[in-house]
């Protein structure tokens, strides 16, 4: 016991313990708790966020929080607490995709990304951020309960099997002068079409089809043009589109990743440069600085992407599709056999 | 360029015909 006691480090043992602090993380269908040591930088938490969930995808996803009423995300490379996050503990911070892929069925590989960005979108779509006509609210609600019930079974599913389940927009419910039953034959009989479709099958042709909508994966901001004009600004995986207020489906006038050399902000003055030297300079202000700063944190973003996805994949990246094929494959065997 | 909602056009327009005689008139 003396020898023992010997090589056991007493000056360790009395140590006090590292400062920390508590941490609530909201992701879309689950809430966690850490303890968050006060010299973490934002990637250290984000990473013991993904490590937890088993999340290797990271690059779609950040840490939001409000910063006096707008939105913000964690910078990877500041302290965590040195963002302007409210101090009462548990801290909370909200994991969610900040960054949406051109094409989820090519991009996303991992079973537990798809089903994030699968909650989070369904979730907009039912809170009516994004717009959705009723025929695709229809046809993705039939792929969502295919994703959650599994396959249609008439002795199973019997009518009223979906009368607690929020699955339509209030404003395509309030279109139509149909009973909640009606509305529940309607999607059933999309539903009993998917037969054979694992969960995250149907989740990805949720997504396939959400991708297709307007305001899929983009982020709006209040502007105004040189001349005082309000204009709304969107950023997303595509490029810059500028939208008349009105009217946030269609811009009118688009500055593809591609297309664009430069893109800067002085004080409150944003300015697109085109790459064509004959197209005039894009110039226009936001409300603050603060919003300044969070559209061109998401323009670096989203053009980072946007060149990752024209270059070869990744050494890491290949090696996941190459898993994650493989684990398909041994599911769909596994299912047939079923 | 490949057409929105490509492989679900079919899907969508049968739909939107089972639900146009139900829609309000004011839609």
């Amino acid at each position: 016991a003396s020898s023992l006691a010997a090589k056991i480090n007493f000056k360790a043992l009395r140590r006090k313990p590292s400062k920390s602090f508590n941490v609530r993380i909201v992701t879309i269908d689950a809430e966690m708790e850490f303890s968050c040591q006060v010299k973490w930088k934002g990637k250290d938490l984000f990473d013991l966020v993904c490590r937890t969930i088993g999340l290797r995808e990271a690059w779609f996803f950040g840490l939001q929080y409000t910063e006096k009423g707008s939105v913000a995300w964690l910078k990877m490379d500041k302290k965590v607490l040195d963002h302007d996050v409210s101090k009462e503990e548990p801290v909370t911070f909200y994991f969610l995709a900040k960054f949406y892929p051109e094409n989820a069925e090519e991009e996303m590989v991992q079973e537990i990304t798809q089903h994030l960005l699968f909650l989070q979108v369904k979730k907009s779509i039912l809170e009516e951020e994004i717009y959705c006509p009723p025929e695709a609210s229809v046809l993705m609600a039939s792929y969502a309960v295919q994703a959650k019930y599994g396959d249609y079974d008439p002795k199973i599913h019997k009518p009223g099997f979906l009368a607690q389940e929020e699955l339509l927009p209030k404003r395509v419910i309030n279109l139509y002068q149909m009973t909640p039953e009606m509305w529940e034959e309607r999607i059933t009989a999309c539903y009993a079409e998917h037969r054979g479709r694992a969960r995250d099958e149907a989740e990805m042709e949720y997504l396939k089809i959400a991708q297709d909508l307007e305001m899929y994966g983009v982020s709006y901001f209040s502007i105004r043009n040189k001349k005082g004009t309000n204009l709304m600004l969107g950023v997303d995986a595509f490029g810059l589109h500028i939208y008349d207020p009105e009217n946030k489906l269609t811009p009118k006038i688009s500055f593809p990743w591609n297309e664009i050399r430069n893109i800067s902000y002085s004080d409150k003055e944003f300015a697109i440069k085109p790459l064509d030297k004959k197209t005039e300079v894009f110039k226009f202000n936001s409300s603050k600085l603060r919003v300044n700063k969070l559209i061109l944190q998401l323009c670096i973003g989203n053009h980072d992407l946007f060149m990752r996805r024209r270059r070869v994949d990744s050494l890491e990246v290949q090696q996941m599709k190459s898993q994650a094929r493989e684990e398909k494959a041994r599911k769909q065997l596994e299912r047939h056999r079923l | 360029p490949v057409p929105k909602f490509g492989p679900y056009q079919k899907a969508l327009r049968e739909i939107r015909n089972s639900l146009m005689p139900f829609a309000n008139e004011s839609g």
